[in-house]
């Protein structure tokens, strides 16, 4: 959610990392699409789960958090084909 | 390394391949030498032979194809994903797709077509992505000299775990990635630079930020394609803002992230007689360098540009409690840090004393 009272430039960034971290965990960590997650797929939990998934494979903290670490791993040139599944 | 789940694999060891489309930045030539050098790559390590066809059905075909392309697992323009490959099965199994918006080269500039297809490859032959940040099966793309290329053995123990040995008398090994918290971890060198701490190993360094205490490893060719792999010695001259790299006889100096023009050069710059023809540490220090070899101290002069009378000198008659040969030195608040096997040695330069002793990995938060 937009940090209350934050500018709109922060809202706009947040926006972008959060854009950022939903399509890296649904191309790569089997993150169901937006639009075909059922309710309970949609919780903020699985996200924290699908991320605190990345960040153990990438050797990062697992902070279940997007932070600069996890988003600078997330914005590497890489393989198309998943970390994890089929 | 880890094998694509459900273990799919090849039932015949010598397989075909097909480039059904090529890339228009590159010539073919230039495409099929870089194809049959990636396929080399897996063949040295395995029982596995590739052959190419020009026509009908081959095992693994491969095309350089734009955004969605048919097969449910589209492009995303420039960067981001780079290619992607399918594993071991008939029709799409094996097939390897590169995304011809992606600037394919034969050189450090991003991106290497040989690497790429070497990675995409051990996803054709049955291999998923490994968690090694060294191995060739790790997702993000990492620049390595492909004229000096060898498998690493965490991709080696993945395909053979597939395919069993190699048919050579020899069986191949390769390098494997030092372990931050391997007990046993020695540097070849250590510097800081503007802040951080970079300390090197084999083909790779250790990045520490200052602030955040976080450590990261990468290749050395990573950032620096043309430094070699095994970095000796290293300092920051913080008063001309540069890092100087030591390698034998020859260093380089860094502006940043960048190598001056005109290096490498020769170590007889500072002065050393033609007898040294290594450095083990260098450190610098109020326009002062100092250099270890073995158990002696050369002190360079910043300032008059010279190596200073009466040395070298006994490190131990300058740095007394520095008993053993130093392999890094870096110098923090006034402090030297002695790294030596797997200890470190805090030396106070106002108190002229060592005032700790600590294992060296607990600068890589260990």
């Amino acid at each position: 959610f937009p940090v209350p009272g934050g500018s709109p430039e922060e809202a706009d960034a947040q926006e972008m990392d959060t854009q950022v971290v939903q399509d890296y965990l649904e191309k790569f960590y089997q993150l169901p699409r937006r639009g075909l997650r059922s309710q309970r797929q949609n919780s903020p939990s699985v996200i924290v789960e699908k991320l605190k998934e990345m960040q153990r494979f990438f050797g990062l903290s697992e902070t279940g958090k997007p932070d600069q670490q996890t988003l600078a791993v997330m914005r590497k040139p890489r393989c198309g084909v998943p970390d994890s599944g089929d | 390394f880890m094998l694509t789940p459900g273990n799919p694999k090849w039932e015949q060891t010598n397989l075909t391949y097909r480039i059904i489309k090529y890339t228009t930045q590159l010539s073919e030539a230039d495409v099929e030498e870089a194809i049959k050098k990636a396929f080399q790559v897996w063949s040295n390590a395995s029982p596995l032979t590739f052959t190419k066809t020009s026509q009908g059905e081959a095992d693994i075909k491969i095309a350089f194809v734009q955004g969605d392309h048919g097969d449910n697992s589209p492009f995303d323009g420039p960067n981001g994903i780079l290619a992607h490959a399918f594993q071991p099965g008939q029709g799409v199994g094996g097939d390897a797709h590169f995304d011809e918006d992606e600037i394919w080269t034969m050189n450090s500039s991003s991106y290497n077509l040989f690497l790429v297809a070497a990675h995409e490859f051990g996803h054709s032959l049955g291999l998923a992505h490994s968690t090694d940040p060294g191995a060739l099966m790790y997702p993000n793309y990492a620049f390595r000299d492909p004229s000096t290329y060898t498998l690493p053995q965490d991709d080696i123990n993945g395909i053979q775990a597939i395919y069993g040995p190699s048919n050579n008398p020899i069986q191949p090994t390769g390098p494997s990635t030092p372990t931050a918290c391997d007990p046993r971890l020695t540097f070849d060198a250590i510097t800081t630079l503007r802040g951080e701490i970079l300390f090197f190993k084999d083909k790779y360094f250790w990045r520490r930020h200052p602030q955040l205490r976080i450590v990261e490893l990468n290749f050395i060719s990573l950032f620096w394609p043309s430094l070699p792999d095994g970095i000796q010695a290293a300092y920051e001259n913080v008063d001309e803002d540069l890092v100087f790299l030591f390698k034998g006889g020859q260093y380089w100096a860094l502006n940043g992230y960048d190598i001056e023009q005109g290096y490498p050069r020769d170590i007889s710059d500072y002065g050393f007689p033609s007898s040294v023809r290594a450095i083990d540490a260098a450190v610098y220090y109020r326009r002062k360098t100092y250099f270890f070899i073995n158990d002696q101290i050369w002190r360079y002069d910043n300032q008059r540009q010279s190596m200073e009378p009466g040395y070298p000198k006994a490190i131990a008659s300058i740095f007394p409690g520095i008993e053993t040969r130093v392999d890094a030195v870096f110098q923090q608040d006034h402090v030297f840090l002695f790294f030596s096997g797997p200890r470190y040695y805090a030396f106070n330069l106002d108190a002229h004393r060592v005032i700790r002793v600590d294992r060296s990995q607990r600068w890589l938060n260990c």
